[in-house]
């Protein structure tokens, strides 16, 4: 239970690494467990350093380098233990065009067998997608759905 | 496992039955402010026997019922129903197809469907537990929460680590 | 004091009204004192209703709307009593384009005598300015800033 | 009364002197994620006298001092003036240009100086009550922040309608 534990908190150490540095073009990070004595009931910490810049505290990174950060994890966690579907809500809302870009890079180089759905208003994460549904309200307060082509 | 497809009727602002098929691979939502792309979210949440109002964005169970407009009436009822394709047998069930739906009423009556047939709302719990999709999981991020992972209340964050070990 | 209060606050809440309609293009607005018998020390309420929308929950707005809703209400509290200058650091991220083309047109037309310092993502934002300052980190870690000329 | 200009050396990622010259109408501030436009704004709340770490983003305020790179040096202070046109007379003073400037040394030594004479932090906060841009004004927006004012901690809330009353 606890080597489990530990076994694939490592791993999801190692995923976190890989996945950062592919998502800021270098850079390093990483999660620690903030007690080793304590491993099934300590909590867990986080290091992030983008490229170039010097390791500090996780506040001070800005809103756009949190938000990939947070996404670095999140698939770092999937990569260990992928879900049948992903639903991400505009979860690229901080990013700048470039950094969309990355995060969609990496989601279609990552995307054989997985199933991702992504609400968004960001041009790039429109562009890669595989399929583009519209939500209208052409009739005020009621929601229906249009299948898109792409490239329309 | 993945989805197949989702169709919703009466849920928040789609009073009228919709039919979203999904594939493998990237799927975009898209649309202007309040059109409705997070209550699809929502529902997906919902039909997984979602529990808490404030994950929802309600104040009581009952907000999910389409309220109407100003030139429709309100329905008496909300319906979700999510078809997964289970041929590689990863849901305990011995279908390659698995249908779940989750109905409320005013009235505060609820209804739970496994493959058409009626089940309690633990059943629908049970059956997703240990894919990630379930209360823990962290197959779901929704719309302003990507932060919550890197906050303080690192005892969110245990969770998602454990519910992934 | 109490009287004081009580006017002002019936002066935001005009102003209140007339900013969401105009932001929204039509729909219903207000804010209300939740104990008229201690008005000096209760709470706010805030109502709002989309063109078209039925009246719930703030909670139930969606993320855009929530927004455009804050905004409208900075508005309001700076219409009655306007701050020297003002700083608004990414706050239309949840606004789709059309909406954000509501918020710059707002300012465009309330912004004689006005000083505002908008940080932006955004092209409709970029294209409503005055002036454009660029902050770049050509050496990692280190800001610097370029004035840009518009239409750049 | 409004902003002339804002001089930045040794704040965050500002190492380097930086002159900023504001003018009348819509000033837009542009640039890659990361690159330091939300600690111009974070410059512009500490010359005001911002003393909360966690509205600074930091968890000391010696964290508001360059901290270097990987290739180069820490900086032994940090310093940002604020020059302000008060030709309407609205700051209490009897100068039509003010100039406000903040320095904090390493050692946690701070300066504060007003027209070039030093003066308490007290003197700077007081200067600025009453015009919205003090603690409770409601005139500087954080990146993220636009929905506290819709939040249901009704006092700070409150406490904006306070200050603009
Ligand atoms: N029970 C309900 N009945 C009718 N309408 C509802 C109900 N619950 C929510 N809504 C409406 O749904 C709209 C919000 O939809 P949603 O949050 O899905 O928007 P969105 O497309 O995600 O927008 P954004 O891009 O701003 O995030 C709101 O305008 C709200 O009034
Ligand atoms: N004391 C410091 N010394 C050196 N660098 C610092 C210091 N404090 C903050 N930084 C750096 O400043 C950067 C953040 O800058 P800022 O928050 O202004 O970015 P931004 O341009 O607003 O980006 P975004 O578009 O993502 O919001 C971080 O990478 C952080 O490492
Ligand atoms: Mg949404
Ligand atoms: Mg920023």
């Amino acid at each position: 239970m606890k080597k489990q534990f530990v076994d694939h908190f490592s791993l999801i150490n190692e995923n976190f690494k890989q996945v950062f540095a592919e998502l800021f073009g270098g850079g390093v990070a990483e999660v620690g467990l903030e007690d080793e004595q304590d491993v099934l009931a300590c909590g867990i910490e986080i290091r992030a350093q983008p490229p170039g810049k010097k390791l500090q505290n996780l506040l001070l990174l800005s809103g756009g380098e949190r938000c990939l950060t947070a996404i670095a994890l999140l698939f770092a966690i999937l990569r260990l233990r992928p879900t049948p579907f992903c639903v991400l809500d505009e979860v690229e809302a901080a990013l700048d065009d470039a950094n969309v870009l990355r995060f969609t890079d990496y989601i279609r180089r990552h995307s054989e067998d997985a199933q991702y759905i992504l609400v968004t208003h960001r041009k790039g994460t429109m562009e890669a997608a595989d399929r583009l549904y519209g939500v209208t309200m052409q009739e005020r307060g009621i929601s229906r759905i249009l299948s898109m082509k792409l490239g329309e | 496992m993945h989805l197949k497809s989702l169709e919703i009727q009466g849920f928040k602002s789609f009073p009228e039955r919709t039919f979203i098929e999904f594939h493998k691979g990237v799927t975009a939502i898209i649309g202007p402010n309040g059109s409705g792309k997070s209550n699809i979210t929502d529902a997906i949440r919902w039909v997984l026997g979602e529990q808490s109002v404030k994950t929802l964005r309600g104040s009581r169970m009952e907000d999910v019922i389409f309220t109407g407009t100003q030139s429709r009436r309100a329905m008496g009822f909300a319906e979700v129903t999510m078809v997964i394709d289970n041929s590689d047998g990863k849901l305990p069930l011995d279908y390659t197809e698995v249908q779940v739906t989750r109905r409320l009423y005013r009235s505060g009556e609820s209804e739970y469907l496994l493959n058409k047939t009626t089940c309690r709302l633990r059943d629908i719990t049970t059956l997703f537990m240990d894919t990630g999709l379930g209360r823990d999981g962290y197959s779901i991020v929704g719309q302003g929460r990507v932060d919550d992972i890197l906050s303080h209340r690192s005892e969110d964050r245990r969770r998602v680590f454990e519910e992934a070990s």
